[in-house]
């Protein structure tokens, strides 16, 4: 099945 | 110390409904721009998003930044002692330990008084990059939740295209594969049962379904659902209200 990507790639702690 | 008055508590009812089985505790953040919230699910793959703006509200006074730290389920139980047609007052203090939340009957001959404990949440808030959108599909909110809940009775993921052609979302399963293709199909008389595609470039992404017919739990806010999708970034999934938004972002699956 194909990898669930995690929102901590795309989203930056502010 | 914050007063927010509601016309409609059936407004805070369905938010909560759409976000309660994606989040469990989170902050609800209210300041003199209405009352936001930002979570992320357990798993960090999906965040949702949401903003009840002032003018929504009857009457609105918040005069410093307060975080109201609720237990989903909790306020949910609360809430069910609400009728949707009852008017509600939230007050909090500036340091609140509790939320005090008041609903009245439209005949004013009914005043149910609750309290609501708070908890201390410690959550991060994450910053969404602006993005240009290669396409932006606006349909009606039941079709998108109808398509959801097909394709997931096949498969875990869907593959969603937007070209030119149209939005198709596909999916194969063990016992086979299923596939539903909208061409845009503006309604002129009805705008809210039209579909428009906006098209920068093709999209191709695959998405998990199980987060998707979690999403489409807020098709109850309202007519229409608008989907947002770029090559490579989280797909963002929004239900707007007449004065304010749910949002929800999801992160694409990738590879084999």
């Amino acid at each position: 099945a194909p990898f669930q990507e995690d929102l901590y790639k795309y989203f930056v702690s502010s | 110390m914050l007063e927010a008055r509601l016309e409609q508590s059936s407004v805070l009812k369905k938010v909560v409904d759409a976000i309660k089985d994606l989040v469990q505790d989170c902050n609800f953040d209210c300041n003199d721009s209405g009352i936001q919230l930002q979570a992320m699910d357990n798993s960090h793959v999906a965040l949702v998003a949401m903003h009840l703006k002032t003018e929504g509200f009857a009457l609105y006074r918040c005069d410093r930044n307060i975080a109201l730290g609720i237990n989903l389920v909790s306020l949910q139980k609360v809430l069910r002692a609400a009728q949707n047609e009852d008017v509600m007052t939230l007050k909090a203090e500036d340091s609140p330990d509790a939320l005090s939340l008041v609903f009245e009957n439209s005949e004013n001959d009914r005043i149910s008084e609750y309290d609501l404990k708070l908890m201390d949440i410690d959550q991060e808030h994450l910053g969404i990059p602006e993005t240009e959108y290669g396409a932006t599909v606006k349909m009606p909110s039941a079709e998108f939740q109808r398509i959801c809940r097909d394709l997931s009775l096949l498969s875990e993921s869907v593959a969603i295209e937007a070209t030119k052609e149209g939005i198709k979302f596909s999916c194969t399963g063990d016992i086979g594969k299923g596939a539903v293709t909208l061409r845009q199909n503006p309604n002129v008389e009805k705008p809210e049962l039209g579909t428009t595609i906006e098209l920068q470039e093709p999209v191709a992404l695959t998405f998990s379904l199980k987060y998707l017919v979690n999403f489409c739990k807020a098709s109850g806010l309202s007519n229409t659902v608008t989907i947002s999708l770029s090559n490579e970034v989280p797909l963002l999934i929004e239900y707007e209200m007449e004065h304010g938004y749910v949002r929800f972002y999801l992160a694409p699956k990738i590879g084999d």
